[in-house]
Formats: C-alpha cells, structure tokens, sequence
C-alpha cells in the first residue's frame, strides 16, 4: 500500500485543483516564502481528519477554504483528497468483522469497508462461511490489503463548504471520521502521527514531557 | 497491551540507542538512550510516583551525548544538535512501525551543510520503509529528492505547482523556466 | 509615562507601517499596522475590558498583509513571512530607541535566497543605528559581514575563535585553512 | 558609546580565555553546528544579569561554568566581560544624583559610578556646586558620557564559582546587579531587551501576547 497523488480544489491558497503525484520514493518541495508549501501539509492532516483549526494555523475551519485574493473571489467549498495505491498484498484469506447495523443512514455506514463492497462481502459469505448465529455480526472473506477494502485504489476525500456543512468520503461515498480512523487504524497513518513532522517543530519529540512521549511511543505500538 | 508496548520500547531503544543505531550513524559516535522513567501522578489528591518498570505507567527519557561531550541534559544542545538528535529518534519510531508516508516540513532549517548532507543520506536509506515528502530550501537536501516540485504564487496570493529540475532551481531559490509538466 | 509611551507608539507605528516603513521595504510592498487593543483585566473578580483609546492600559495587536493577500491573522502567515514581520518590527523599534548592539541568532533560518538577501540589506542600512552580531549558516548573509569569526571545535568539546575571510567558509559549513588571528 | 570586546573564561564551552572585538558596523558568526555560537548569546545575555538558568538553556546556574570534556577537567569559574566604549560625547555638564550612602559596604556601593570616581566626583563637588544641606545626596558635574561613568573604558564583568559564589563587577570593582541595572538604564541594552534576538525566536514578538507585546514597546519608551 503506498501513496500515490493527494488533489487539493479550494483548500488554502490552492484555489485551483492541483494535483501532485508520488511515483518516486522521495519527492521534494520547493519554492519561495510563503507561496503555499506548508499549506500541503496542512491539506494532509486535515484530509485525515484534523478537527482543530488553530493547529491548521487559522482561527475556524472555514479559513481553510480559498479566501479570495486581488484578482479572485473566494472560493465556496475547500476539497482534498488522498489516493493510495491498495493492491493485494498476498492471497492469504483473513476473517474480518463487519459492522453492518451502523446507527446512520446504511448507504453513509462505510466501516471498513465502502458500501458497495459490504454487498460484495456479503456474497462471498454466503458461498463459504456459516455466520454466526444472531447478532449483526457478519464475517467476511477478502484477500490480504494493506487498507481494509477490497479496491486496488482508495480514494479519501474531504470536503468543507461555506456554510459550514463537512463531509468525507472514501471512494467517492460519504462515511464518518470514525470510518476514516478505522481505515487507518494501525497504519501509522494519522493528523497527528508522527510520521508529519510540521515545520518549527522537529524539536517537539525532544521538547515533549515525558508522559507524551510515551504517547507516541505507544502509536508505534 | 503490556507485552506489545515492551516489544516496541525495546525495538526503538535499540535503534536509537544501538551501537548501529541511528543517533551513532547521525553523529559519527557518541552515547545516547531512550529510558523509563518514574511519573508523578495524582490519585485521589495524592501524589503518587509510579514504577519505572511497570511499563504500561512510566513515563519516557531521552539522553543524548554528542561525541566528545557530556551535556546533563538535551536542553543544553545547540539547536543544530537537537534537529539531528529529533531525526534519528523519529527514523527509530520509523522503523519498529513504518507509515507508508513521511512528510517533513524543512526538518533542515538549523542544519549547517555537513549535517545537511547527513540528513539527505539518512532519507535516502530509509526508502525501503516509505516514502517520503519533504519541504526544504537546502540545496543538498534538493539534491536527494528523485523528484521535485515547485510552488509558485505566478498569480498573486494563488498557488501552483510547477514540475522543477534542480539546475532549474536559482541560486536565489526563484524556480527559473517553469513548465507546467 | 502617558505621553512618552504615545510618543514612542506612534514612532514605531510610522516605521513599521508607514508607506515607506520597514514592511514595506521587506515585502516590496503590502500593508501592515500596529494598532491598540482594549484587553481584558480582571479587578476584583470582575472582568473588565479596557478602553482602548487609554494608553496605559491597552494591549498591541499587530497586522500583516503581504503583497495581494489578505491573511485574516498573523497566524496564517508563512514560516519566512512570519520571520520577515518580526524583523521589520524589530527594526522599527530600533528606529525609536537604537541600542549600541544587536544580537541576531540565526534569524534567517526560515528565509529563502531572495528574502535572504533583503535581511542582509536591511542590516547594513541600520549599521548608522547600531552595531549587529549576526550568526548565521547562509552564505549571502555572511558577505554582508564585515568580518566574519569562525567557532570550531578542533579540540572536542572546547569552542576556540578563529579568524575566517568569506571564501574560507566551504561548501560544507566547515572553516578551512584556519588561522588564530 | 559602543560595544567594544567581549570577553569570555570557562563559560559554558569557552573552556580557554577568548576574545571577540567588535570594531565593525556588522559581524558575523559563523561554525558548524553544536561548536558554540549560540553560547556566546548566553555570555551576553549572563553577564547582563540574566538570573533564569532555565533561559541559558541549563538546569541550575552552575551549568554555564565549563563542564569538562573528553580531555580537560572542568572549570572552576565562568567569567564573562563586555567592554564599551564610553568616550564624551559633548562637553556640556550634567548634573547627576549620587547615592553615597549604600547600605553595603561602601567600597562595593557602586551605583552609577565606580568606587574611584565617586571620590574624584566628590572633589569636583566642592569646587563647584554647592551640596544640598542634609540627606545624603550629593551632586556632581561631570561631562555627558553614554554610560553615566566617567571613564573611556567600562568594564562589565560577571563571575561565578563552583562554590556557587556570584560577582558582579563593574571596571574591576564589585558591585550588585542593581547597579548593572542602572548602568544600562534607558539604554536599551539588557538580558531580555528586545535588541537580543535567540536562536529559533525571531518569531517571539509577533507570537507574543498583546500585553507582552506592551511590555516591549514600553521598554523602548
Ligand atoms: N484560506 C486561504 N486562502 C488564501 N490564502 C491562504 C489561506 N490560508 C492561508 N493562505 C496563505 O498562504 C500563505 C502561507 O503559505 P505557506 O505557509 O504554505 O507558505 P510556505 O510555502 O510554507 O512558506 P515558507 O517557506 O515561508 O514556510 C500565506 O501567505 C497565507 O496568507
Ligand atoms: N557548561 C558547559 N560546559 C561544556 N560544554 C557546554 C556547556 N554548556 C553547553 N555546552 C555545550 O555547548 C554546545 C552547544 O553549543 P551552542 O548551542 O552554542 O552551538 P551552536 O554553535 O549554536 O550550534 P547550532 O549551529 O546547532 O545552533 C552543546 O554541545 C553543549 O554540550
Ligand atoms: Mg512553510
Ligand atoms: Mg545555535
């Protein structure tokens, strides 16, 4: 599993949609003072589900939509996604636990796995496993991935519009934060992982009290 | 759980720490070493100091001796020797769980040129664990990336992104003959 | 007192923000301000916000708008802009009340070539002000110097002085053919 | 006035006797990093009466007396000098308060003139002016100099012993911190003025709050 692109459309000073694509082990960024380099950082740890606007260096998180500047308007919705390469890792056959009686609205209820794919999951599970007995527990077969979907591509997208509403999606269908997070989970993918290291504070790991260290200690865990 | 975390701790503890490991590659020698360390905590108004060993309630310690110097704590390290040390404890952390991406955000910034390069090489070396992002106005650092991109504010207050190549990049860090390849 | 702080806040307020005021000369345009605030005091328990008109009681709330932007706070400001601000306030307050020296520990870490260049001319345009001890690791801001002191450490863990001309700083940071004039 | 010399002896890594003079408008400092640099801002901002081990980057004071290294024992003092300049700067009289009457040991009473000269002021004294009756107030004439000493040269020095005993000195004569303080008074020049910028806090005044912006701006009134 790997990154490949991340697009940003409205987010920041980044009014146009760009795209940068990661084909190469280590991809460098340069360019003047203030142009817009941190504010792709910014675009990635928001995409994962950053929720505090003063770490994304605004005052609320509508300053993350495109403000305008001498020869544009604002724009009225700020859009970023993550693309990862998802192909299968090995054939090896893993259980893995649905969560199919989600709370929301069951087209929204994406889990582990995107909509569409718990149609998919369910029909492989009635050609090979009893499911257990009651419950909404269903068990499902799907080769190896390094995200838990069963899609050679993963999509994350998030959007905010101007009037405040705020939507993810995974592979173009809404879902939650929490399913960004079980996406994710045990990846060492994260707004606040320590695999972003933000710029002034490459020190934070050393200036941290001893408590937090061990916090990050315990996400490598 | 318990035993996980101890796997882990030991795992960092030895990449850091290690005589191979990559606070010795950082710095060409020197001693350092990741710790437990007793925490104060409150329960019920008290306070109570936890055992260092009971690895689900300490706290952790870095210490970091350069070589040839013995400083009583890494506060006294110069800036340039605290970005080298944060380096190599992010490169273990890195190791005992790899993300499949890195951004670093001019992680360079108070590195002088031979520290620079060594930064470079250690990127560079840690590409069969992932990829890696990296914002950076060094020039050696420019010199390690397999690709590069260029952001520009052509227009006013509006970002684009620009394919660059090095000899592309001025020596006043301007991006010349941009194209939008 | 009332008058003198009035006196000394319209000063810098006219160097920093003024049409030909320091912001201006390092952002080659732009608006920026130095504007009284009411603050929040809290008497007796009670909170009171002051009138910002009182001089003695206000607090100092600084603007920046580079070139064709309209950052909502200083917050959104870029690492370097947020360098080149602080740096023509700085400046400005100099201009009010000159000090015989200056020290200026690797203020330009964050810079760029080109805004690299701007700090060092501005430096030297306020040598008539004061004398300035700059340290730094950027080769343009060393040859605005006029003279350079090189701190080795030949002899591990002891800082020893050397003399150094510019041509003499390596590629690699590290002083060459050094000698103890 | 100006800046003429710094001087510093088992400070921090500066294990030998080392002398920086600043006859040039502007000098650089430059060195790979950890050899030294930024100890050298901590000699200045020391020796100007800096009490917070915790801002010279050490747990206690005695941290910036050299500590040894791989092949020297430690030191058993720091002491570090700044030399000024201080040549008339036009001949009209000023007529300055002296407080004679310290409640220290007189010939350590400094306040804004140094021991000698108080004597050498008080023979101008009864020359010329005539002494207001009672207290202990004198007045005494002297020529406009930028640090209210009468003497070309001022040397500021600061010592500490591994025996935790602390000395101020004022052209080779005791004094307290108190009078380091009104020597610099209105000059601008102090452990945390604004004309000493640390490494990595450039950005400290724009990221200070409005009432410790206050304080600055009062400092330069
Ligand atoms: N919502 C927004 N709309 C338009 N512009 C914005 C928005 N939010 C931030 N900006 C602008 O983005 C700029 C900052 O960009 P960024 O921090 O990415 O610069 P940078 O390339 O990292 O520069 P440096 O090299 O100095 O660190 C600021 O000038 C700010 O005004
Ligand atoms: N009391 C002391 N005795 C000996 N060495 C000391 C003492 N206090 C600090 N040091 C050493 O001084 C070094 C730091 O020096 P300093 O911070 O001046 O480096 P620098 O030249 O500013 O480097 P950089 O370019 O990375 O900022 C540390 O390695 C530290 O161990
Ligand atoms: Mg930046
Ligand atoms: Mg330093």
């Amino acid at each position: 599993m790997r990154l490949s692109k991340l697009t940003l459309h409205g987010f920041k000073s980044f009014a146009d949609r760009t795209e940068f694509t990661f084909d190469d082990a280590v991809v460098g960024v340069v360019g003047p003072n203030g142009c817009g380099k941190s504010n792709i950082v910014d675009a990635v740890k928001w995409v994962l589900g950053e929720r505090s606007s003063k770490s994304l260096r605004g005052k609320e998180m509508i300053d993350v939509i495109f403000a305008g500047s001498a020869g544009r308007s604002p724009s009225g919705m700020a859009s970023v996604t993550l693309t990862f390469d998802n192909p299968v890792e090995d054939d090896s056959v893993e259980m893995v636990e649905l969560d199919l009686a989600s709370d929301e609205d069951p087209s929204l209820a994406c889990g582990d796995v995107a909509p569409e794919s718990i149609g998919q999951a369910a029909a492989e599970l009635s050609e090979d496993a009893s499911a257990p007995q009651g419950g909404n527990a269903a068990v499902a077969k799907r080769r190896r991935r390094g995200l838990p979907i069963d899609a050679d591509e993963v999509e994350v997208e998030r959007r905010l519009y101007r009037d405040g509403t705020s939507q993810y999606l995974i592979n173009a269908r809404r879902c939650r934060l929490k399913d960004i997070r079980n996406l994710f989970l045990d990846t060492g993918i994260g707004a606040d992982a320590y695999s972003i290291i933000e710029q002034g504070k490459v020190d934070a790991m050393l200036l941290a009290s001893p408590l937090e260290r061990r916090a990050i200690f315990e996400e490598a865990a | 759980s318990r035993e996980r975390f101890g796997e882990v701790f030991e795992t960092i503890r030895e990449e850091f720490g290690g005589p191979n490991g990559m606070f010795r590659k950082l710095f060409g020698g020197g001693r350092a070493e990741v710790r437990l360390m007793p925490l104060v905590k409150e329960i019920d108004g008290q306070k109570v100091v936890t055992d260092e060993t009971d690895l689900l309630e300490s706290g952790i310690e870095v210490i970091a001796k350069p070589p040839g110097k013995e400083p009583r704590s890494i506060s006294q390290l110069s800036g340039g020797e605290k970005s080298m040390t944060a380096v190599a404890l992010l490169m273990s952390i890195f190791k005992s769980k790899p993300s499949c991406f890195c951004v670093l955000d001019e992680v360079d910034a108070a590195l002088d040129e031979a520290n620079t390069e060594r930064f470079g090489s250690v990127v560079r070396a840690f590409t069969s664990f992932s990829h890696f992002i990296v914002i950076t106005h060094h020039k050696r650092t420019m010199q390690q990336c397999d690709r590069l991109y260029g952001v520009t504010m052509q227009e006013r207050g509006v970002s684009k992104r620009v394919s660059v190549r090095f000899d592309q990049v001025g020596a006043d860090g301007q991006i010349q003959n941009q194209s939008n390849a």
